[in-house]
């Protein structure tokens, strides 16, 4: 279960987006998901930079055209977990 | 919304009217240019990856979504300018209009796979569910002048505060077995409550495997998903399946109706054989839709439900 610190330990967060977000006018909850494998898993065969080199602003940059910002991320051993604006 | 970036794989999962679509270009500009890939294209400049997956429920208020959102072959059209191989699904009563929309591309075989690979548990699954129970909505609104245990740490804040709040109260991180007795897996939580009401959420288990939570409480268009993509049964050495999962989520949200979609790559797996007769495990609900697509490589179980009267 969680504890406390996890409160604590953001890889980023945007404390100023936090604090401005007004969810007054949010109407739609279902989501639109998708999933890009790009390589398959346990990948054999590319070897040299991954989608986790891509830099946090290059992925504002590309979130902005979705309309989302980053709020808060958090880092693992294997992957990256954004949370998002909307 | 939410954005789980993996070495070579993403999930990106976003509400409202957003334009999830209208990322792609930057994203193969930005992956080719930063990261040197050669990404395998066609004769015709369309994209050859792995797998491709996208899919939504329909929406609550379609009108009201932008551009190529407004409508699922729009959608659809715009999905085929990128990739290759893509098909699209629709899954469930199209007269309700609360079908579920799928798009995904054969799987590009032309790319070696490790040996460990091809036993691979990759398993997704998803539940939407609407009309949640008011008290149970509740939980999910702070108002304006909530007043929460003001930041201790430079590095936090009110939002972060309250949905870590919100997690605790609904034990929303208490889903997957995971406490220090039952387990020494790590676990990781982000989650955010929003002003006046709503709530996301991701949590991390063993590193590698998320489930991610978003709830919009608002009376006349409440709703809550829930997207995990932990192989249960192994993670929780069999203790845990995903019986266990989907009723400890009905319990926080007490939907009046939702559906659940299950991708597996092993039709043969526990998972998968415990899941085909859940509903019998559900004396509330009654069945509206049970549907079983075989995928090329992935078995997708769809099914509807409906609280009794």
């Amino acid at each position: 279960t969680v504890t406390i610190k996890e409160l604590t330990n953001h890889s980023y967060i945007d404390h100023e987006l936090s604090a401005s977000l007004d969810s007054t006018d949010a109407f739609e909850g279902p989501e639109k998901l998708l999933e890009i494998w790009f390589f398959p898993p346990n990948n054999a065969v590319s070897a040299g930079k991954t989608l986790r080199d891509i830099a946090m602003d290059r992925w504002i940059e590309i979130l902005k055209l979705v309309k989302c910002e980053v709020l808060s991320m958090k880092k693992t051993k294997e992957l990256d977990a954004f949370l998002l604006s909307e | 919304s939410s954005l789980f970036v993996f070495d070579y794989k993403l999930t990106l999962k976003t509400c409202g009217t957003t334009t999830t679509l209208f990322c792609l270009d930057k994203l193969f500009q930005t992956i080719e240019q930063e990261l040197s890939w050669n990404l395998h294209k066609t004769p015709d400049g369309k994209y050859k990856l792995f797998k491709v997956f996208y899919s939504r429920r329909c929406f609550l208020f379609p009108c009201k979504q932008a551009a190529i959102h407004q409508n699922w072959a729009d959608e659809v059209d715009y999905l085929n300018r990128f990739f290759d191989n893509g098909k699209s699904y629709s899954v469930g009563r199209n007269d309700k209009s609360n079908h579920w929309n799928l798009y995904v591309t054969e799987t590009d075989h032309s790319v070696p796979q490790a040996k460990e690979c091809i036993e691979d548990d990759d398993e997704t699954f998803e539940v939407l569910m609407t009309e949640l129970d008011p008290d149970c909505a509740n939980k999910f609104v702070c108002g304006p002048d909530t007043s929460t245990s003001a930041p201790a740490e430079p590095n936090e804040d009110k939002g972060h505060n309250l949905g870590y709040e919100m997690t605790k109260k609904t034990k929303l991180d208490e889903i997957y077995l995971n406490s220090s007795q039952d387990s020494n897996l790590s676990f990781h939580h982000d989650a955010f409550a929003f002003t006046p009401c709503g709530y996301s959420s991701n949590m991390v288990l063993d590193e590698k495997y998320y489930y991610t939570l978003h709830v919009t409480p608002e009376k006349g268009w409440s709703y809550a998903s829930f997207e995990s993509n932990i192989p249960v049964f192994d993670i929780s050495q069999g203790k845990q399946d995903n019986l266990n999962v989907l009723l400890h989520i009905l319990n926080v949200f007490q939907p009046r109706e939702f559906s659940m979609t299950f991708f597996t790559k092993n039709f043969k797996s526990k998972s998968f054989q415990k899941i085909l007769t859940i509903n019998e495990s559900l004396p509330e609900y009654t069945k509206l839709d049970k549907i079983i697509y075989d995928l090329d490589d992935y078995h997708l179980f769809y099914m509807k439900l409906q609280k009794k009267i």
